[in-house]
């Protein structure tokens, strides 16, 4: 199995999810975090003065797949994060050795 | 005069007030421990741990552990130590090292009594609670003393250098409890360091030592060499930060069987935790009663 | 090594942390994280309209561990965070090839 | 390519970043987390009463990395993040088989 993380820009997680689901993947788990990139951070103004902060809200998604679902997964989350604009993010996959659902106890291939 | 009894209380009461009085300034520079307490001189508790004053740390605990299973099994019996040590870390201690807590670990898991040597086991963590086997193993010949030494200490640290380091310190204790002057406790120190060049202490002054048993060592060799009272060791030692609640506990056992209990300050033994204090005073006699020496063997 | 990594309900955080505290396994690391899967979302009052929220928060921790500790985490875990409904959660494990402990600069097993 | 994950003191996130930028590694993402290990966590006030959380904030960073980068990684990390005192924190790197520039669809080394 595989892991996919990644990182794509706030708004766009509703697009990416839509994505995914019509390419029949629903389970993933989701985080907020901070990126630091390419793109330059914005300005925020704090007691009347403007600063500018160097990093940029993002979205992580991570998915645990079977093997012959990531390259759909990678292209249905590409094509719906994607605005051509510097800071659209990046996808990460790596290996997954073993998977438990734990209600069941079900693993593997049945956990996902 | 101080007769054998009375050093072994004044050894585990050393330890004990040791462990508290350093446990306050543990993991200070000297630099920090001087901003923020001048010279540290007193068991005012606090520290990284939060302590109310006068607690005593895993250092004191797992010496009373030790020391304890080898009443309950008769002897020095790596199994019961292991299962002794297993329950005092079901009490959710105040603190534990992580070479400690592995040592355990793979004792609940496997049943293992000796962890597999290793160069990252040279840590204290063997050192600090060693004065039970120095206490049980008085008078008994050198291998047996090594071996008990090796089977308390290899339950979690299983290393060469920190071995010699430990056996060195009991050594150090019983020469001590027999009555011999720091004169002679100086010389098992250089006979350690010249089987293990290590060691040496002479040179550059020990400054924040860390938990390498080497270094913690230094620190307690060159604090003790360099005073001539219980008092003045140990404010030497802890005002050097570093590991200083685990370079208190090894100093305080030393120079507490050298210059015996009443050398220990009123007004540190006064503030020491009552429960800790009896427990050490007692199971030091337990520990003598059952010795080689006094029970014969 | 390996690394296992349990997305959980969060009320069952200090269950599962006392499990592994059985065995020794004191060190890890928690983040908040949205789970999207079969359980559905919880509703939430906003300006007094009622809407579904279609993910659910949980607690994502992660432990990095030697190989031999691998099976009772996945057992203790497992048997701490189970209640039997959809939404419990599930388990990924992977390699992880270098650890270092930072203050003090040991390496792999001493570093865990 | 790599994944370096570290587990750092909160403050320390800006000396961290001055570190790698020093050595030319910019991108990065970052997460608050929660710690758990031998360092205490902080007291605090609850109806009148002081109870000890047993946790610490913490921050995690995670850069994917060519193989040949990891190493200088590792150490500006390390040197920027080590205080000395408990709960500095942990690195731990692990193997990533594929990466995406969502934005140009770059893959691998020149997505990173
Ligand atoms: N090496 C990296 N490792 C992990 N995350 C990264 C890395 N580089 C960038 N990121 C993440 O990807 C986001 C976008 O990167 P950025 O360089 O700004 O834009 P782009 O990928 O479009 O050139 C960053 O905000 C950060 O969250
Ligand atoms: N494929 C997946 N990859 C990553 N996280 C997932 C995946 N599927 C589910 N999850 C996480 O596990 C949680 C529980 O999944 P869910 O399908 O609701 O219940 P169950 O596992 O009990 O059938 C989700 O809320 C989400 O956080
Ligand atoms: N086994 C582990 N797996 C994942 N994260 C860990 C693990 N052990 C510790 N950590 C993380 O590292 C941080 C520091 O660990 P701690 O034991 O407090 O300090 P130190 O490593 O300095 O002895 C913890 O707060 C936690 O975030
Ligand atoms: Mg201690
Ligand atoms: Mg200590």
């Amino acid at each position: 199995m595989k892991k996919v993380e990644a990182i794509i820009k706030p708004f766009k997680l509703d697009d990416v999810r839509e994505a995914l689901s019509a390419a029949g993947i629903t389970g993933m788990t989701a985080i907020e975090v901070k990126g630091f990139g390419r793109q330059k951070g914005h300005t925020e103004l704090y007691r009347g003065a403007e600063y500018v902060v160097d990093f940029l809200p993002k979205v992580k998604i991570e998915l645990v797949l079977t093997d012959d679902l990531v390259e759909t997964c990678i292209s249905a989350i590409t094509t719906a994060a994607r605005t051509g604009k510097i800071g659209d993010g990046k996808i990460f996959v790596s290996d997954v050795t073993h998977v438990v659902r734990i209600r069941t106890g079900e693993e593997n291939e049945a956990a996902v | 005069i101080n007769t054998l009894y009375d050093r072994a209380a004044g050894a585990y009461l050393g330890l004990a007030v040791g462990d508290a009085l350093g446990a306050t300034v543990e993991f200070m520079t000297p630099r920090e421990i001087r901003e923020v307490h001048g010279e540290h001189r007193n068991l005012i508790g606090g520290g990284w741990l939060r302590l109310r004053k006068g607690r005593v740390t895993d250092d004191t605990e797992m010496s009373l552990a030790l020391g304890s299973s080898i009443l309950a099994a008769g002897g020095v019996d790596a199994r019961a130590i292991a299962e002794a040590f297993s329950d005092w870390m079901r009490t959710k201690p105040v603190d534990i090292g992580h070479t400690v807590r592995r040592g355990i670990s793979q004792y609940r898991l496997h049943g293992t009594l000796e962890v597999p040597e290793n160069e990252y086991d040279a840590g204290n963590g063997a050192c600090m609670r060693c004065l039970p086997i120095a206490l049980f193993t008085l008078g008994a010949d050198a291998e047996t003393v090594a071996e008990a030494n090796r089977a308390q200490s290899h339950v979690t640290h299983h290393n060469r250098l920190a071995d010699a380091g430990t056996l060195t310190v009991i050594r150090m204790v019983q020469a001590a409890l027999l009555g011999q002057s720091k004169t002679e406790l100086r010389v098992l120190a250089e006979d350690l360091v010249a089987a293990e060049p290590q060691y040496r202490f002479d040179r550059r002054r020990m400054e924040n030592p860390g938990g390498y048993l080497v270094e913690t060592l230094r620190a307690v060799f060159q604090a003790l060499f360099a005073t001539d009272s219980f008092e003045t060791a140990l404010v030497d030692v802890v005002n050097r930060g570093g590991d200083a609640d685990t370079t208190g506990a090894i100093l305080g056992m030393i120079a507490g069987a050298l210059y015996g209990p009443d050398a220990i300050p009123r007004r540190w033994l006064g503030v020491l935790d009552k429960g800790s204090a009896l427990a050490c005073v007692d199971q030091s006699a337990a520990l003598l009663r059952a010795s080689t020496r006094c029970a014969g063997g």
